[in-house]
């Protein structure tokens, strides 16, 4: 565990927080992809299997549990408590054309052919493409209230400092892993342009709003 | 190199 690490988690944990905020406090759902919640859940699930077979520490196994169990609290709020306000005309990116390559890209380039390590992949390169139906949402409705932007932030730091932490990894203990690496860079590029808006909009007291 | 399993980050 090193500091870009620990802020990667504590930054995912922060997103994940801030979203069921924003659900809970304004009793809504707008502007938030239940698409790209669906793969997040995915995305945790498939890749926590490991959760009855390897301990690691007292630490990852929460942190896995909490990921698991509020993806899911978040889809429940969304498709059940909070349906009603729920955007499903503009969230319609097709998840289909993200689980399907990612799925035949993990059964052709992984680390081993065994049934847990094709799902590891899968999750990781399922959650480098899973934020696309939220920024496709924003940028049909052109734009994303404060606490959702703060809640993107926050999602897209933590893969960001995970690569400082690969970094760091790769020099302090030799260890890489470069199908990560690789899925992280994809992941952290896909926010590039979101980060861009909030930093010049968002974090100047103006609603995030694309350009007509 | 090491690609590692157990992976032991989140």
């Amino acid at each position: 565990m090193n500091i870009f690490r620990l802020a990667g988690d504590l930054s995912h944990l922060l997103a994940i927080i801030l979203l069921l905020i924003k659900i809970w406090k304004t009793r809504s759902c707008a502007g938030i992809s239940g698409k790209s919640q669906i793969l997040f859940a995915v995305v945790y699930v498939s890749r926590y299997l490991d959760l009855v077979t390897t301990f690691i520490s007292l630490y990852n196994t929460l942190m896995k549990l909490v990921f698991i169990t509020s993806s899911f609290a978040t889809l429940y709020l969304m498709y059940v408590k909070f349906k009603a306000t729920y955007d499903h005309n503009h969230d319609s990116f097709r998840i289909e054309f993200l689980l399907l390559p990612c799925f035949v890209l993990a059964l052709l380039i992984n680390a081993s052919f065994t049934p847990l390590e094709v799902l590891w992949t899968f999750s990781i390169y399922l959650e480098a493409v899973a934020i696309l139906p939220q920024l496709f949402l924003v940028s049909k409705t052109g734009e994303a209230e404060s606490i959702t932007s703060h809640y993107l932030f926050a999602l897209g730091s933590y893969r960001a400092l995970y690569l400082l932490n690969w970094i760091y990894r790769y020099y302090a203990e030799g260890h890489y892993d470069l199908i990560a690496i690789f899925a992280g860079a994809i992941q952290t590029i896909l926010y590039c342009d979101f980060f861009y808006l909030y930093i010049t909009k968002v974090l100047k007291g103006k609603k995030l709003q694309l350009p007509a | 190199g090491n690609m590692q399993t157990p992976h032991d980050e989140l």
